[in-house]
């Protein structure tokens, strides 16, 4: 799965996902990247997330949409990432990662699997990571 | 507004030897989205050129390089969203189309409905012009491998699905 979110200058917001699935699915299955409020939300009011992982547990939870239930209560980007991924670990044993921006350009990008390769651009900086801690 | 991009390459285990090819790759995403945005693209070009540009590298699994299913075949999904108006587009079970994103984005600028399937999906694609690609061209050496790995003669396809992430 590849996945962007993104603000423009103009303070809009998007999100885009995309995905092959997962090796040796089911023919016909489809997991959470095409379904709305799952496989990524953006709202120019809140922020916008594009996630990845386990499918059906993204879907279970509505990962994209809870995670900016918890940024309209206050919570920051990564906060809000971090709650979201946990009760999504806890509730139905899922793992997966996410990038996200709010409306102010704060971003984030986290996971609770092993790895996640990711990359953030802003302000002429580029920041990348793969592992926990990067 | 400071205009930024975030970019994923999924949350799959990426072997050692292919690590460094999915950094250059996200990096290489990043900077074409944030030039995107820097030049005053919109948000929405920003995010579907990134996704398209990750779709066409053989490094991530999306469009060319996506992993198989049990019969070998390749079946994508994509979504976009439009933050400003909730506009939103999606494809999915599509087949034999280079990048599902821009079809997504099609479903959403050039229809009234959220999300296309399958053959459907693919019909669509035919009527917005846009190219059918053969399915060779979406398959990686890479990806056949692990779906050889992965196919037991008595799988059960729920149970080999188990541990997964997509």
């Amino acid at each position: 799965t590849v996945g962007a979110v993104a603000v423009d200058v103009q303070g809009n917001i998007a999100c885009a996902t995309s995905t092959g699935g997962m090796i040796n699915k089911m023919e016909g299955r489809v997991g959470d990247t095409p379904c709305i409020g799952c496989g990524g939300y953006a709202d120019n009011q809140i922020g916008a997330v594009s996630p990845t992982g386990h499918g059906e547990a993204i879907m279970k939870i509505v990962l994209s949409r809870l995670i900016l239930f918890h940024m309209e209560q206050g919570k920051s980007p990564k906060e809000a990432s971090d709650m979201a991924l946990a009760y999504m670990k806890e509730r139905v044993s899922g793992l997966g990662g996410v990038v996200v921006v709010d409306p102010k350009g704060t971003w984030a990008a986290r996971f609770s699997s092993q790895q996640m390769p990711w990359a953030a651009a802003q302000q002429e900086q580029l920041h990348y990571g793969m592992f926990h801690g990067e | 507004m400071l205009p930024v991009v975030v970019v994923h390459g999924g949350a799959g285990h990426v072997p050692k030897e292919r690590a460094e090819l999915s950094i250059a790759g996200m990096q290489e995403a990043a900077r074409l989205g944030y030039a995107i945005l820097k030049s005053g693209g919109t948000a929405m070009d920003a995010v579907v050129e990134t996704v398209a540009m990750l779709e066409n590298n053989p490094a991530f699994n999306a469009g060319r390089g996506s992993v198989l299913n049990l019969k070998g075949e390749v079946e994508m999904d994509a979504l976009v969203m439009d933050g400003r108006t909730l506009a939103c587009g999606a494809v999915s079970a599509v087949r034999r189309v280079a990048n599902p994103i821009h079809l997504a984005r099609l479903v959403m600028d050039k229809t009234s409905h959220v999300c296309l399937t399958a053959e459907g999906a693919s019909q669509f694609a035919r009527a917005m012009g846009i190219p059918e690609v053969p399915e060779e061209s979406l398959i990686t050496d890479y990806a056949r491998k692990r779906w050889k790995d992965n196919l037991h003669k008595d799988a059960n396809p729920v149970e080999c699905q188990i541990g997964k992430m997509g």
